[in-house]
């Protein structure tokens, strides 16, 4: 009965992945494979997106410098996803008999790290897809923007190409994310032994999922639990540049949303 | 903490249609 429940618990927990992400990590491997029919716009280089942005947006605005134009793209993307990734919270059996103070504290910490972990999947040695317009960014595009920006998105980059190791599909994912979420050690928890036993939950579940969806990695609980250390310290990366693109750039605007998120964050 | 992330707590109580977004 307990290994009913537990299988039942990750059945929730995927179903609310599907029903809050609009892009699958199967739905982007398709588009990044070639086997999904419509290839995206290929973005590599300063022309191509002025292309792709007047193909979006109607007209370019050759005022704006392009690294504003990327990183305004970006802070659109993202809180998109933080959007997704709080409505996929609400559906975690128990998130929402938590303190409403604590849900905020579990989103402010984990929203990032449950980001980056599904770019990954949107990610390959080449680029970044975004979807949401149809495009492919090319790596070495990013990296030649101008610093900061430039260090954006490189290191997620480098820890996509670790993590995609894993090889874990959606239903893995759903309760991955779950589990990054529901963590008892952030800061300023007023009940963190409420969350850590939701997490316990969520990672027996995970724990069995995966030795019945890869019988084949016995190790690979352990592998993926490891890696969110990693990501706890591409997040403190993450905000780090971006107080560097803050102070750099007076031409930069926060969107209020992640101010919210950054302040007072690490 | 509700006071000053006020666009979170909106997000976990009204979700993504709030004005702020």
């Amino acid at each position: 009965p307990h290994e009913a429940n537990l299988a039942s618990l990750s059945r929730l927990v995927y179903s609310a992945y599907l029903n809050n992400f609009t892009l699958t990590k199967e739905k982007a491997r398709a588009i990044l494979t070639g086997r999904a029919g419509q290839s995206p716009v290929v973005i590599h280089d300063m022309e191509s997106l002025k292309n792709a942005e007047s193909l979006f947006l109607g007209k370019w605005n050759i005022e704006r410098e392009a690294e504003l134009v990327m990183f305004n793209r970006y802070q659109h993307r993202s809180v998109e996803a933080i959007c997704e990734v709080t409505e996929f919270a609400k559906s975690i059996p128990g998130f929402g008999s938590l303190d409403l103070n604590d849900q905020v504290t579990l989103l402010k910490y984990g929203v990032h790290e449950a980001m980056f972990t599904l770019w990954s999947a949107y990610m390959n040695k080449d680029g970044i897809l975004v979807a949401t317009n149809n495009s492919f960014v090319t790596r070495e595009f990013l990296k030649t923007l101008r610093k900061p920006y430039s260090s954006v998105i490189e290191p997620k980059f480098e820890f996509a190409a670790r993590f995609n190791t894993l090889e874990l599909d959606d239903s893995d994912l759903a309760l991955f994310v779950a589990a990054i979420i529901l963590c008892g050690d952030r800061p300023g928890l007023l009940d963190a032994h409420q969350i850590e036993e939701l997490q316990d939950s969520i990672l027996q579940a995970f724990h069995l999922h995966l030795r019945n969806n890869h019988p084949d990695a016995p190790r690979l609980l352990a592998h993926a639990l490891q890696k969110m250390a990693d990501l706890r310290q591409l997040v403190t990366e993450h905000a780090d540049v971006v107080v560097a693109i803050k102070q750099s750039d007076a031409a930069f605007a926060l969107h209020p949303l992640l101010q919210e998120i950054y302040e007072d964050m690490y | 903490l509700t006071e000053r992330h006020k666009i979170l707590h909106k997000l976990l109580q009204d979700g993504s249609s709030s004005p702020d977004i």
